[in-house]
This record gives structure tokens, sequence and C-alpha cells, in this order.
């Protein structure tokens, strides 16, 4: 873990007041490469190393800290203040039925986060949420949502495959306003962020709907990749904030890190399995010390 | 990065980056800047562009192709099981391949093995119609051991040629899945012998280095064959398979690039550290 990796940087340091230069440039290369190894943005470490250093630089080393320990301290706050010191509540401040939309890339478990947030929403929140399967496109992506939203008894849109998105969404609002939902979630299909055509056809959903959230649902185990995905969803359609799927394998996580510096735009969730009570609000100290290992 | 006429410091430091942010990791990217920084220090390695050439050439060793394609060999029907974690594209993979087969006139049979994940079976019979290929499938929440097992046995009674089970999405680290992933093989085994004869694990491109865990732990589970790496068509550069390559000499068979049938390709090194360049 990078603690022990510091603790040997600094095993031959003893009974220092300060951190002094040398020292800390040997400590923030371990921090560097912890990060890398986390799946961290390779732009977003160099950054996120920069702010460490100055903050280490004339740090006193507390009496109850060992010279690593210090570092270990101020990554991991940093870490804590980058992804956010508050959890971020959901928006549902609009005129019922609320929406909020759900896009990402392919596989990234946006039908399963659905089926969460709607259970989220009426067993936490006690809300009377709508599902909207708007993938016409993948083979059976609409019994997949039917099948989740009948197994927790969740009223589900009728979707017609032979619909477009924008016209199902259209449709699915109206029925929601007819039967009296206050939420409705969207399940829309997995896109690449380079594809034109399909998020020129979210920024349509978006224009139709005027969604009060757009949370991207991201891989916990994204790579470098993250920033680009990110970054061009937040471009194309603004964001309001980030759930992080499949966070109960042993993924460190670093794409969460990299997710928020590059967009700013909160993690509001987390997916931590297969089944839809496994969603968590995202807690930072929590995703700091996994990338920390 | 290479437009420079001398190799220095920042040249490397540079080459660094392109491989970090291809997510090829630390320790396979400071193992091949080294190599090549060694040789910048015995002068061997002077011009910026020599230099490129040779790191090219270089990852591409690791690499390991296998011809990009599925020897279904004289023993008939050819099985395989086809693993890996959630939502890489394992189904879609499965649909992709069959394609290929039925196209050129083999019989392949697809078993539905994944019996947990709501609307798994209706997804893959509808690849299965598609591309002409018989789905064997029990009740959603079956057993997919005994679906595998009902699958080999059908495969053998119509005189199949190629049989692909899909199976659950599963993490590497959910010990019970890896077991139930265990028995799947074992039951086939059971059912034709020396099946599964390939097992094929496909991995996401845009995976960081969770990638080698996952690897490394399906291997160590029921030995892995062969990969196939898939989302190629997006940004990501799937730099995982270098180390992957490298550690546990696995071959790259296939790249999904993209989610249509016809989005399959056979793994080319050669091309695939071009693109890692670009
Ligand atoms: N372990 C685990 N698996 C998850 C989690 N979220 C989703 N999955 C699984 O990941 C796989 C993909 O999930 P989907 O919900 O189908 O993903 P998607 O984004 O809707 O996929 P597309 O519609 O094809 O883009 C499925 O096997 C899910 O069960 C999670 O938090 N943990
Ligand atoms: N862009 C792109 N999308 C792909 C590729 N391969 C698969 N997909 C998409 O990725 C998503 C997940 O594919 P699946 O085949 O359902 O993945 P899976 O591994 O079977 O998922 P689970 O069974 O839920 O674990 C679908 O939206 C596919 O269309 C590819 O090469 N490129
Ligand atoms: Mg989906
Ligand atoms: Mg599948």
């Amino acid at each position: 873990s990078l603690s022990d990796k510091l603790a040997d940087v600094f095993k031959s340091l003893t009974g220092k007041g300060k951190l002094n230069e040398k020292d800390i440039e040997a400590a923030l290369k371990q921090v560097r490469m912890a990060l890398l190894e986390a799946d961290v943005n390779f732009r977003v470490v160099k950054q996120f190393v920069a702010d460490v250093r100055v903050r280490a630089m004339g740090q006193e080393v507390a009496r109850s800290l060992t010279p690593d320990q210090t570092v270990v301290k101020i990554v991991r706050e940093e870490l804590v203040r980058v992804m956010g010191e508050t959890c971020e509540e959901l928006d549902l401040r609009a005129a019922p039925p609320v929406p909020i939309l759900l896009v990402g890339l392919q596989g990234s478990g946006k039908t399963t986060t659905a089926g969460k947030l709607a259970l989220y929403l009426k067993k936490k929140l006690r809300r009377s949420p709508y599902l909207v399967p708007a993938d016409v496109y993948r083979p059976a992506a609409v019994e997949q949502l039917k099948k989740i939203a009948t197994d927790l008894d969740i009223p589900v849109f009728d979707t017609d495959v032979n619909d477009d998105p924008v016209e199902v969404c259209k449709k699915a609002g109206e029925a929601a306003r007819i039967g009296g939902y206050d939420t409705i979630i969207i399940d829309t299909a997995g896109r690449l962020h380079i594809d034109e055509e399909l998020m020129g056809e979210l920024g349509r959903i978006k224009e139709a709907l005027d969604p009060n959230e757009i949370l991207l649902v991201a891989d916990a185990m994204t790579g470098q990749d993250a920033v680009n995905v990110a970054g061009e969803f937040d471009r194309a359609l603004g964001l309001t904030g980030v759930v992080l799927s499949k966070m109960d394998g042993d993924a460190r996580g670093g794409a969460a890190l990299s997710v928020r510096a590059v967009t700013g735009k909160p993690i509001k969730f987390v997916g931590m399995g297969e089944k839809s009570d496994a969603l968590e609000v995202f807690a930072p100290d929590r995703v700091a010390s996994r990338i920390l290992g | 990065l290479f437009g420079k006429p001398v190799v220095d410091e920042e040249t490397l430091e540079a080459l660094e980056e392109v491989l970090l942010t291809a997510d090829i990791g630390v320790a396979t990217s400071m193992k091949l800047v080294e190599e090549v920084a060694e040789r910048v220090r015995r002068k061997e390695l002077t011009d910026p562009e020599v230099l490129r050439v040779h790191l090219k050439t270089r990852i591409a060793e690791i690499l390991i192709e296998d011809e990009g394609h599925l020897d279904l060999g004289p023993k008939r029907p050819y099985v395989v099981l086809v693993v890996g974690v959630n939502g890489v594209g394992k189904t879609t993979t499965i649909g992709k391949i069959a394609a290929q087969f039925t196209a050129r006139g083999d019989k392949v049979v697809i078993g539905a093995a994944d019996t947990f994940r709501a609307a798994a079976i209706e997804q893959l019979a509808i690849w299965g119609e598609r591309v002409g290929a018989q789905v064997i499938k029990h009740e959603h929440g079956s057993d997919p051991a005994a679906v595998t097992f009902d699958t080999l046995e059908a495969a053998k009674a119509r005189g199949a040629d190629l049989v692909l089970i899909d199976t659950a999405g599963r993490l590497h680290t959910k010990t019970n899945l890896m077991e139930e992933m265990k028995k799947i093989r074992r039951v086939a085994g059971k059912a034709i012998e020396g099946a599964p004869h390939e097992v094929m694990l496909v991995l996401d491109s845009t995976t960081g280095q969770n990638a080698i865990s996952q690897a490394k732990t399906f291997n160590e589970t029921i030995t892995v064959d062969s990969i196939v790496l898939t989302k190629l068509d997006g940004t990501a550069k799937g730099g995982v398979i270098v180390g992957i390559c490298d550690e546990l000499k696995i071959p790259v068979k296939f790249i999904g690039i993209g989610e249509q049938v016809d989005d399959l390709r056979p793994f080319n090194a050669a091309e695939f550290v071009e693109a890692l360049f670009s």
C-alpha cells in the first residue's frame, strides 16, 4: 500500500521537525506511482501531485505523526477534498414527474442502476418512481428493465421498440404524468462518447424532458479513458452527477478521482453488486482509502 | 513527441506518458522505457524515429496473436466456454463468432448458461435467431451447469461443429461465482471428453489495471486459453493486454470493434501497436 511504500521512503529519516524538499520529492514519486496503479488519469495525477507538493512543503511534522504518516495524511485529505467533502443529494426539486436520465458507455451498468435508483427512491425517499426503458437497440434491453421492474413491483413504461428513444421518452413522460408518478428514471442505450449521432440523440432526449439529473453511469474499473468519456458526456449534455458501478470488485477506483477532477461533477452513488438493493451513497473517504491501497 | 532531432529526458518522459495513458500500467511502462533508456545511454539509440520503431517492435513482440481464428480441429463439436466480468461483451461476442461460422456453413449450438441476469436468455436467443445458431436454454434461475450439460448433449445429437457457452458476468473476487464457473467447466468435461476445448476470456478495453487481476484470477481458476478484447471502437487503447500477454502468455484471438454482428476482427499485433501510438 502507499502507506507502506512511504514508510520505506522515510525509514532512514528520524527525528525530523519538518519535511524537506528531498524527502517530499521521494515521497511524491511513490504517490504518483500509487495513483497511476490505481488507474487515476495521468494528467490528473500530475495536477494532484503538484497540489500535494504545495501542501507538503514546509509542513510541520506533527509530533504524533511520522513523516510518512504526514504525507499520507495530506494525500488522503486532498483525495477527499477533490472527490467532494459532502455527499450530494439527488436534485428532485421540480414539478412531478421529476426526470432522472441515465447515460454512459456500453455495459457500464445503466439498466441495473435504473432499478437500484427506483428502489432507492421508493424505499428510502418514499417516492413513487416510474421506470422508462428507452434502449430500443440492444436485444432484450426493454425486457431486462421490465423484468427488474416487475421483481421490484415498480411500474414501468411499455416501450414500443419501433419508436425512437425520443418518442419513447415523450410518451413515457406523458404516461407518468397521467399515472401520477413523481419521478421518472430513464434508462438509455449504451453509446460511445465519440458517436455524434447517438450523443445527439441524448441531446434531443434532454431537450424533450428537461431532466433534473443527468447521471453518468461509469464502471469503477475504467482506466485512463475515464477522463475522455466523462469529459465528453459532460461537455455534450451537462452532467449533474456520476454513479460509479461495480465497486464491489477489487478495482482501486482511480476513475472516481479522474471523473471528479475533469468534470467537477459529484459522484452521487456507487453500485455495490448486481442486486437492486446494492446501491450506496458515495463516501469519498472510503474511496480515498481504496485508491491509497 | 517524436518531432525532435535528438533523444533526451523529455523524449523519454513523453514516451512514458504515451504508454501510461494507453493503460499499459506503471510496471510494464517503466520496464519498456528503461529498456529503451539503456540503449540510449549506450548510444545505440540516438534518433527519436528509430526509438519509436524500436519500442513498437518491442511491444509487438510481447503481444501474442493467434492467427485470429478459431480452428475447430478434427473432433467435433469444438466447445468454447466464454467467461468474464460483468458487461464486457460476452453475449455479443458469442453472437459475432457464431455468425462467422454459420456463414461458412458450420452448425453452431449456443448454450444459454447465464441463468441469473434479467433477460440474459432472451438477449442470447435473439442473437441465435439472427445468426442461425440453435440456442439451448432452461428456465431463468436454473443451474448453469445443467444448461451446459444439456447444450453439449444436444450438440452431439445434432452433429454440431461448434458450441459456444455463454456464462453470467462474474467479478473475479466473488469466490462462489468462481466456484460455479469451475463446476460449469467440470460438467462440460463430463458431457464431452476434453470439453471445453477452449476457455475464452472477454476483456473490456476501457478497463484499467484491474484487467490484469481479472486475467490472473480467471486463469488460476479454470485456465484461460484465449482472450477477446472488446470495445476498441472507443477511445480506450486496451494497453492492459501488453502486461497480460507478457505475464500470462495468453493469446488474443479477436477484438470487438462495435455492437453489430460483423464487428469482430482477428487480433493483429502490428495494427494494435500502431493504434497505441496514434
Ligand atoms: N457486480 C456488479 N455488477 C453490476 C453492477 N452494476 C451492474 N452490474 C452488472 O453489469 C452488467 C451490465 O449491466 P447493465 O445494467 O446491463 O449495463 P448497461 O449499462 O445497461 O449496458 P448497455 O445497456 O448494454 O449499455 C450486468 O451483468 C449487471 O448485472 C454492480 O454494481 N456490481
Ligand atoms: N462499442 C462496442 N460495444 C460493444 C462491443 N461488444 C459488446 N458491446 C456492447 O456492450 C454491451 C454489453 O454487451 P453484452 O454482450 O451484454 O456483455 P456481457 O459480457 O454479456 O454482459 P453480462 O452478461 O451482463 O455480464 C452491449 O451494449 C453491447 O452491445 C464492442 O466491441 N464495441
Ligand atoms: Mg442497458
Ligand atoms: Mg451476457
